[in-house]
């Protein structure tokens, strides 16, 4: 699955 | 949010602020690259594209305003500011950006997860990062003698290096799907990139003597 969570972090 | 995580943010939070607030209060910025703030200043200028298109968290927006203004800020002090300006240390300081942004920005072009501007900028953020500190590692080496917030310095963004690399691994055991390539091996160049300072930082530490880095 895609990850959408990568931008979570800084 | 994790406390590795955490913990990654405000040390990285400090070393930017502890930074600006140096050379803020005593109108200087003596052993401090221009070279290494300006790339991080494109770094974030390019990580942060998407800040005003996915709303995340306010923390996560708060934290980016602060990274990109303080950035900016200490650029522009040591460009424009007529004290500041004077005590930069502009012959020793001589790594050319465009070395470190050339290969990135060819990296990003063929290693990035979507071929979108937005996710080659990003994954161009994450390999220039990885180098920028390069500039500064030269320059310490170059004028030998470090004061202690330029030492604190590097050693706050090295513990942010460290407390990420946590982080990933934390992440990757409690959350599904947890997979970053593109993060974690530019990450770790850029962890194994203050691992040579870290060693003399400890030393210098451990001895209770002043700051030296062999030639």
């Amino acid at each position: 699955p895609q990850n959408n969570d990568k931008k979570d972090e800084l | 949010m994790n406390i590795f995580r955490l913990a990654g943010d405000m040390t990285h939070l400090m070393s930017v602020l502890v930074l600006l607030l140096k050379i803020h209060t005593i109108k200087s910025c003596a052993g401090i690259s221009l070279k290494t703030q300006e790339l991080y200043a494109l770094v974030f200028a390019t990580r942060y594209l998407d800040i005003f298109t996915d709303f995340i968290s306010v923390y996560n927006t708060i934290m980016k305003l602060i990274f990109l203004g303080s950035s900016f800020s200490i650029v522009w002090y040591m460009r424009r500011h007529k004290l500041v300006r004077r005590s930069y240390d502009k012959e020793q300081d001589t790594f050319r950006h465009f070395f470190l942004v050339l290969p990135c920005l060819l990296l990003a072009l063929v290693m990035n997860e979507k071929f979108t501007f937005k996710e080659v900028m990003w994954a161009f953020s994450l390999y220039l990062e990885a180098v920028a500190i390069l500039p500064q590692l030269v320059l310490l080496q170059r004028t030998k003698n470090i004061d202690n917030l330029t030492g604190q310095y590097v050693f706050l963004l090295g513990a942010y290096r460290a407390f990420y690399i946590f982080n990933w691994i934390y992440r990757y055991f409690t959350e599904p799907h947890y997979v970053h390539w593109i993060t974690w091996i530019s990450g770790l160049v850029q962890t194994l990139l203050y691992a040579d300072f870290f060693y003399y930082y400890f030393n210098s530490w451990k001895n209770n003597v002043k700051l030296h880095l062999p030639a």
